[in-house]
Formats: C-alpha cells, sequence, structure tokens
C-alpha cells in the first residue's frame, strides 16, 4: 500500500531550454510547475550525447565503455553483459513495468523489443503516427509536401491528423487510469520524441516565439582554438530538404543567419509543445489521486547545439550537446502532500498570459551524471540500491556504476514547512 | 562539497577531421574516444586512440585536448589546452 509508484519522462534531445533552468525566453510553464515541486539539479551531465548509447547508459546505469555500445549497432546483453535495466530491476520487485513512446532507442541497441520481455510487464507502445515522422508531411512555401528539417504543420493537414507525442500521452493516461485501482505499483517510463529533429508540432506553437525575437547563438562561430576532432559536421540536419536546398558547405556550413534563427525558432516551439503534453500527463496524475503515491523523474538522453560553436545537434562533448535536465518530485519528500481537493500539478497552457512565474523548488549544484539514475530512483522507491559494481563488470548483471543522489534530497526543509503549515 | 563532485562524457570520432560518419561511427570505425572531466570548474577532454576490437582506449597517444574554465569562458569558446601543457596547471587540476 505504501509502495511508491514511479513516472519516468524522457524527452528525446532536450537541452536546458526551459524556463526552470533559467531560460527567460521558453514557455515551459508546466515543466516548471513540475520543477517547482522538485529537487532540481543544475548541474547533470549525459555520458555520451547520442540517443542509444545515452539511453542504455542510464537504463543499465553502466557507463559506456561497460555497455560497449558507442553506436546503435550492437544490443548489451549480447555485446557486453546481461546487464539489469531499471524497469527490469522494478518488475522483479513487484512492479508493473510499462513503456511508452521512446524509452529504449528502437532497433538493434534495444534487440528490436525494447528489451522486452526483460524489461516490462506488458509489450511496449508505439505511437502509429511515428512513422510519419520522417515523410513528405511538411507544407512548403510552394505548397507541395517535403521532409524538411522545419515542419510546423496543421493538424488537420497530416496523416492520423495526430502526432506520436499526442498519441503517446493518450496512450500513458489510459494506463494511469487503469494502475490507479490496481493492487501492485507501477514503473511508467514515458519517452516523447520532441523536440528531436524533424522539428514537426502544431504550427500555432511558433507564435510563441516570433522570428523578431530570437537571436543567433552567443557563439555562432566555430572557435578558433576548436581541435577539429572535436568538431560535430552535423550530418543528419543537413539531409531534410529545406537544408539541402542551402547548399552548405561541409564541415563547416556555415548556415545563413536567418535559417539559423528558424531553427532555434522551431526548436524552441517543439519545447514548447513538448511542455503542454507533460502537463496533461502531469495533470492526470492529480486527476487520478496518484500525486501522493508517485514519484516523478523528468530527463533527456542528451543536449543539443543550437548554432553554438558553429554546430548544430549532439554528437560532442560540449556542455550544451551533454548537459541535461534532471529532477525529481517525490511526494511529501521534495514537496508537501496536496491538501484535499487541492492540485499539485493543475494544467498550464503556455499561450496563457496570465500564468505566473513559477516559485522555484529544492536545486543541487553540484555535478551529477545519468549514469546515477538508476541508483537514485531504487533509493527513492524505498528498494535495495544495487552494489556498486566492481571494475570491470561485464560479468555482473545487477550493480551500478553511479551513486546514488539522495543525499542531495534535503527533506528536513520540508519538515520546516510542515511545522510552518501546521 | 560541490566541487569535488565530476560528471565524466566520452564521444567516439572515426578520424582526426570532420567526415560524413563524424557523428556517428560505427564501432569499427571508431578510431579515437574524447573522455571529458567535467567539474564546478572546467573541463578537460582528451581525444586519444581507441582500438574498437579490444574496446581500449590509449591515452599515451593523445591526438588533441579541450580546456575551459567554468568561470571565465562558461560557453567553452577558448580552448586553453595548449597553454597549459608541461605546466603544473594539469597536475593541480586532476582530482
Amino acid at each position: 500500500k505504501d509502495t511508491l509508484n514511479v513516472l519516468l519522462i524522457i524527452v528525446d534531445d532536450l537541452r536546458l531550454s526551459l524556463g526552470c533552468y533559467g531560460d527567460k525566453l521558453i514557455k515551459s510553464p508546466n515543466i516548471d510547475q513540475l520543477a517547482s515541486h522538485s529537487l532540481l539539479f543544475q548541474n547533470a551531465f549525459a555520458q555520451q550525447a547520442v540517443c542509444a548509447p545515452s539511453r542504455v547508459s542510464f537504463l543499465t546505469g553502466r557507463r559506456p565503455d561497460t555497455t560497449r555500445l558507442y553506436d546503435f549497432n550492437s544490443y548489451w546483453r549480447v555485446q557486453a553483459g546481461n546487464f539489469s535495466t531499471i524497469p527490469q530491476y522494478f518488475k522483479e520487485n513487484g512492479y508493473v513495468t510499462m513503456s511508452v513512446g521512446k524509452v529504449f532507442h528502437p532497433g538493434i541497441s534495444s534487440n528490436h523489443s525494447d528489451d522486452s520481455p526483460y524489461s516490462w510487464s506488458v509489450p511496449p507502445y508505439h505511437p502509429s503516427s511515428e512513422k510519419y515522422e520522417n515523410t513528405k508531411t511538411c507544407r512548403g512555401p510552394d505548397g507541395e509536401l517535403h521532409a524538411n528539417l522545419i515542419c510546423p504543420v496543421d493538424m488537420a493537414d497530416i496523416p492520423e491528423g495526430t502526432l506520436p507525442d499526442k498519441q503517446s500521452t493518450e496512450q500513458a493516461i489510459q494506463l494511469l487510469e487503469k494502475m490507479k485501482t490496481s493492487a501492485s505499483p507501477f514503473f511508467l517510463a514515458v519517452g516523447y520524441h520532441k523536440p528531436h529533429i524533424p522539428f514537426r508540432y502544431p504550427k500555432e506553437f511558433q507564435k510563441l516565439y516570433p522570428l523578431e525575437n530570437i537571436t543567433l547563438a552567443p557563439d555562432p562561430q566555430v572557435p578558433a582554438g576548436l581541435p577539429p576532432v572535436a568538431y560535430n559536421p552535423w550530418m543528419d540536419i543537413r539531409l531534410r530538404e529545406d537544408v539541402q536546398a542551402l547548399n552548405l558547405s561541409v564541415p563547416y556550413g556555415p548556415i545563413p543567419v536567418d535559417f539559423q534563427r528558424k531553427i532555434r525558432q522551431s526548436y524552441f516551439a517543439s519545447v514548447s509543445y513538448l511542455d503542454t503534453q507533460v502537463g496533461h500527463l502531469l495533470s492526470a496524475l492529480d486527476d487520478f489521486h496518484l500525486a501522493n503515491s508517485t514519484i516523478v523523474a523528468f530527463t533527456s538522453d542528451h543536449g543539443w547545439s543550437l548554432g553554438e560553436h558553429g554546430q548544430w545537434a549532439k554528437y560532442s562533448n560540449f556542455d550544451v550537446a551533454t548537459h541535461v535536465p534532471l529532477m525529481f518530485y517525490a511526494p511529501g519528500r521534495t514537496a508537501l502532500l496536496p491538501e484535499a481537493g487541492k492540485k499539485l500539478f493543475p494544467y498550464i497552457d503556455p499561450f496563457d498570459p496570465a500564468s505566473e512565474l513559477m516559485e522555484p523548488g529544492q536545486q543541487a549544484v553540484d555535478l551529477v551524471e545519468l549514469v546515477s539514475l538508476f541508483p537514485t530512483l531504487t533509493d527513492l522507491a524505498g528498494l535495495h540500491v544495487p552494489p556498486r559494481c566492481p571494475i570491470p563488470s561485464f560479468h555482473v548483471e545487477l550493480c551500478r556504476e553511479g551513486q546514488s543522489l539522495l543525499k542531495h534530497f534535503r527533506f528536513n526543509d520540508l519538515e520546516k514547512d510542515l511545522t510552518l503549515r501546521d | 562539497n560541490p566541487h569535488e563532485s565530476i560528471a565524466y562524457s566520452q564521444y567516439p570520432r572515426p578520424a582526426d577531421y570532420p567526415q560524413w560518419n563524424s557523428d556517428k561511427p560505427s564501432l569499427k570505425d571508431i578510431k579515437v574516444m574524447g573522455y571529458s572531466i567535467r567539474t564546478i570548474d572546467y573541463r578537460y577532454t582528451v581525444w586519444v586512440g581507441f582500438n574498437p576490437h579490444d574496446f581500449l582506449a590509449n591515452f599515451s597517444d593523445v591526438h588533441a585536448g579541450e580546456l575551459y574554465f567554468v568561470d571565465s569562458d562558461p560557453l567553452q569558446d577558448h580552448n586553453m589546452y595548449n597553454d597549459s601543457q608541461g605546466g603544473d596547471l594539469l597536475q593541480s587540476l586532476i582530482p
């Protein structure tokens, strides 16, 4: 009865472009609201700035040199060792574990199965509209459909009339509704696709970021002292039709400044669209009276360069590519339990100018790593924290290379609030 | 003490110069690995030779280095690595 549920929200390619991380331009009221009830880590870093290696690393609690996955082409249980995952560990401890959207990277790196059946109690859900993500669904100025990088869409004009993240939110809410009366605790991981490219989002979100307000990156030139090996040539965005049309030189470009601002505008618009999805999901947690009994962890697999150092995308060791948002809401520990009838996570419309600035929650400045997610979630849920890994640990199925971050949670601050409240 | 906390990151490369597969090299094509130590005060990265067959990095085969100080260069635009070579600066940095 007292076992806490876990909702893990993983956002694809989300850098620190959030209000709660000090970005004054970004409208992310729902994620900021989560942060106001959470412990937010200001200095959290991914172990490798690319999807599959980062996700396998933090979901197994091992560093890339242990998972031996630096690309997309191997499954750690074959290539390195039969390492347990976070959901697998929760499943072995009596949780119903469920995956919605992009949690493991699809393909070989998760055995073409999202690591089922090891990690999940039920078959993972993938939104049906995902198959259109990289097809010609972007209406260009010529009125034709293209496969563009910048792709604001009219919902009535796209296949199935929906987008993957909308479908994922709907599915996750259905699962929460099912689990609210379950005798078993749940571990629900929801993986959102945006702001990963293409920037395909409901076009109204572009209005939140008028182009005249969008600046270039503060340091848009390739630094003189940057070793060539450290530079990533952002080949993926070059393959999109609207970028191809710019005839950019390889590897250094540059992208024309007006198009740089359009890329930045659409990344930010994608973040605000994602924020609405997180808002609907968290509001459902309240509606089903699960906010008092569910830990919420929010993070991303790595960041994204938006023109800094003359670079775009991830694929580097720069802070803009490795720095990630990381926050934990623990009921009654990072925030007082909501009084009867009050909501902790009421949905906030980013278009509502009245939505006021959020009070920040607890914050930690220490440097932490995504590889610490495994021990921290088990610690917060009251499970036995797996032992530290020996070196090497290929032969050890259950251990962790990161440290639990529980020492950063200052629960006593809350007790003061409690006495104040009383 | 926040100054003692460290985050490690790494990134693979197929060559010392940017090429079509530099962003996402397949394992067999990885020749260099960039290992980063990030603290509250700095980011120190060495790009070293890497053997994809035995998964071993060769730290005596340094292809390039980066060193950025967070306070004076938060955007990481001024690489101080070459200025720091040989001096006792690096010794003082090693945690």
